[in-house]
């Protein structure tokens, strides 16, 4: 077991720990990546630009955690609905699991986080995934977005998907007119002289 | 309805309405949203507009100035203030075609706004709200980026005349990719270094008049144009911008917090973050753009791969809906979920934006730093994102992802200059990195640290 108080009840908040850890570990070693070059003598900004991959990691590890805190502060008190809180949460969940599993190395460098954790993470990640199967389609239509603004054969609210691409095809320039100019003016010459 | 989708939609365990009232603040704005987009969708000036993909770049400018103009006088006369509410009316009757007058409202005059002495405001705020100016905010340049400090433009304090000459000395400090700036634009804030008394006091903030107002030609000293075709937003005259010593009166330059007297003597401002404070308004936005743009590509992956059927999942078995195969959960599912995060922590960093300048407005400038060093860092990640998971939302529909009648295309070239308008998203992440830094130093020396950062007090 690792550091990480992860278990497969997903608990948001110790899955947010985890995001905290990896955050103020990445910044400590950034921190401690530019002192080191600066106390062998490289300037401030010579040692800001060798760590700088590292330096970058860092900030994407704060922001990272900044963002699941604001989507767990929200489910905590702004979502009166039962029902909808519920199944918020599970999306809440998959973006904190999704977030480990795709950044898996930086979680467990130090053992924060222990590969039977992550075994479990990755399962639990499939898991959730068929959890939100039957909610995919109202939580997009939540957004709430007109046809006017999606602008998108595919994804009508209607769902005559085929209908309106066939549609769109019809519309096309190149269907004004039966025999296409380019075939008057190269194809024809072309093939006439092979 | 394509029974399918409506089979869908009964088997949800929750209403989407509720959902769709805690992502608008409520029933009400919901309300307002839709008549306010229903308004616009059924305006016949408007409804007939040309299919966006067939136009060229000239048509999809007049185009766009033409829906503009129009949309900016019903605004006036339905008497919309509320942004969101003014934002909602316009995206339903162009949405991801960008206004014409987009930099106008959201930089131009907040920075005047923002950086102007009371004096300032009053010469130009009420001509700019009437449209008799129409500006932009200049600070990018051919040879230089997000690196301020390294902008090569000049403003020289000339104490004889009490002006300002701004010059362009070299081809790399052509002012280069602002938005409106080509063709669009009659005045611009400048972002210049000033000198005065043989000093260079770094990067200052000037207004700078580039075209004669009754016929719109360019100004004397003044070359200026539109940089050409790009990957999207060709609606938009992002332009080039060379100033052969222009003179400008010394109040051009904002004051309100650096000024320069009138013998040239220069007083520093509070704070040097305050000369960015536009950006780091527009950077808190971008999240909430992430967020609704990788929304809008979700609705399109979700809703047609329930509607899509292919190949038997069992032997001779009817053909499976796409969405229920894994790999595909897998590929937009993660999306929806970063749709969502994003959605809320743009919310949030709005509010603290709007928090933040109240406070500022009052003189406190404690929380400035966090706000400049957060809104870095969260740009670039939603934008990062947003881009990375909307195209993955485009190829999870196929071949017809493909075709513009997808949508995705008007979506994605709007979304993914985000990753480099307003700072590259590398360089933000790297100024986000500073300032957590400088946090991370003060927590070791033992000071508590606010809010956001609080978590570096934590032991490893």
């Amino acid at each position: 077991r690792g550091s990480s108080s992860i278990d497969s009840r997903l608990d948001l908040t110790a899955l947010f720990d985890a995001y905290e850890h990896r955050a103020v570990r990445l910044i400590t070693e950034a921190a401690g990546r530019v002192q080191g070059l600066v106390t062998s003598g490289k300037t401030g900004q010579q040692a800001s630009n060798q760590a700088s991959v590292q330096l970058v990691a860092a900030a994407n590890a704060f922001c990272h955690a900044f963002v699941l805190k604001t989507f767990m502060d929200k489910l905590s008190v702004g979502v009166s609905d039962a029902a909808a809180r519920s199944a918020l949460n599970t999306l809440c969940q998959l973006y904190a699991v999704y977030g480990i599993v795709d950044n898996l190395g930086e979680f467990m460098i130090d053992g924060y986080v222990s590969s039977k954790q992550a075994t479990m993470l990755n399962q639990r990640l499939l898991d959730l995934l068929a959890e939100i199967r039957p909610n995919a389609v109202a939580f997009v239509d939540a957004f709430d977005t007109p046809d006017n603004v999606l602008k998108s054969a595919l994804g009508r609210f209607d769902g005559n998907v085929y209908e309106a691409i066939f549609e769109y095809a019809k519309n096309s320039k190149l269907n004004e007119k039966d025999v296409a100019d380019a075939y008057h003016k190269h194809m024809k010459p072309f093939m006439d002289e092979m | 309805v394509n029974p399918d989708l409506a089979r869908e939609r009964k088997r949800a365990t929750f209403d989407p309405i509720q959902l769709t009232y805690v992502l608008y603040n409520g029933p009400e704005r919901v309300r307002r949203k839709r008549y306010l987009q229903s308004l616009a969708i059924n305006d016949p000036v408007i409804a007939n507009s040309p299919d966006w993909h067939t136009l060229s770049r000239e048509q999809k400018y007049e185009e766009v100035m033409r829906k503009t103009v129009y949309y900016t006088n019903r605004v006036q006369e339905l008497g919309l203030t509320d942004p969101e509410e003014i934002f909602s009316y316009w995206e339903a009757g162009m949405a991801h075609e960008n206004s014409a007058f987009g930099l106008h409202s959201s930089m131009f005059i907040p920075t005047i706004e923002k950086m102007g002495t009371e004096e300032q405001k009053q010469a130009w705020i009420p001509r700019s709200l009437s449209y008799e100016i129409i500006g932009t905010y200049a600070q990018t340049e051919l040879g230089h980026g997000t690196f301020v400090r390294g902008l090569e433009t000049t403003a020289t304090y000339d104490p004889k005349s009490k002006e300002f000459v701004i010059n362009s000395p070299t081809l790399t400090s052509t002012k280069f990719w602002p938005g409106a700036l080509g063709k669009t634009s009659n005045y611009c804030i400048v972002m210049a270094q000033l000198l005065t008394q043989g000093q260079n006091c770094g990067i200052q903030a000037f207004i700078v008049p580039l075209r004669r107002l009754d016929n719109h030609q360019a100004l004397p000293g003044v070359t200026v144009g539109d940089i050409g075709t790009k990957f999207g937003y060709e609606s938009i005259d992002n332009g080039f911008l060379k100033l052969n010593h222009v003179r400008v009166p010394r109040m051009n330059m904002l004051m309100r917090y650096a000024k320069v007297l009138e013998d040239g003597t220069f007083i520093k401002p509070d704070n040097d973050k305050l000369v960015y404070g536009s950006m780091v308004f527009i950077r808190s936005v971008i999240t909430n753009d992430a967020a609704r743009s990788l929304g809008q590509a979700c609705t399109i992956a979700i809703r047609y791969s329930a509607v899509r059927r292919q190949t038997e999942v069992s032997p001779k078995g009817e053909e499976a809906q796409v969405l229920d195969y894994q790999t595909q959960q897998h590929r937009v599912f993660p999306a929806l979920a970063t749709s969502y995060a994003l959605w809320f922590a743009g919310r949030y960093m709005v509010d603290v934006y709007l928090r933040v300048t109240e406070q500022i407005e009052k003189g406190a400038l404690e929380e400035l730093p966090q706000l400049h060093g957060l809104s870095s860092g969260l740009k670039a990640f939603s934008s990062w994102a947003a881009s990375r998971m909307l195209e993955e939302c485009r190829m999870s529909c196929g071949g017809h992802g493909y075709s513009n009648a997808s949508g995705f295309s008007k979506i994605y070239v709007d979304l993914t200059p985000a990753c480099t308008y307003e700072g590259e998203n590398m360089v933000m992440m790297l100024q986000s990195a500073r300032f957590l830094l400088k946090c991370f130093a003060q927590a070791k020396s033992g000071a508590k640290l606010p809010g956001l950062v609080s978590c570096l007090n934590r032991p490893l």
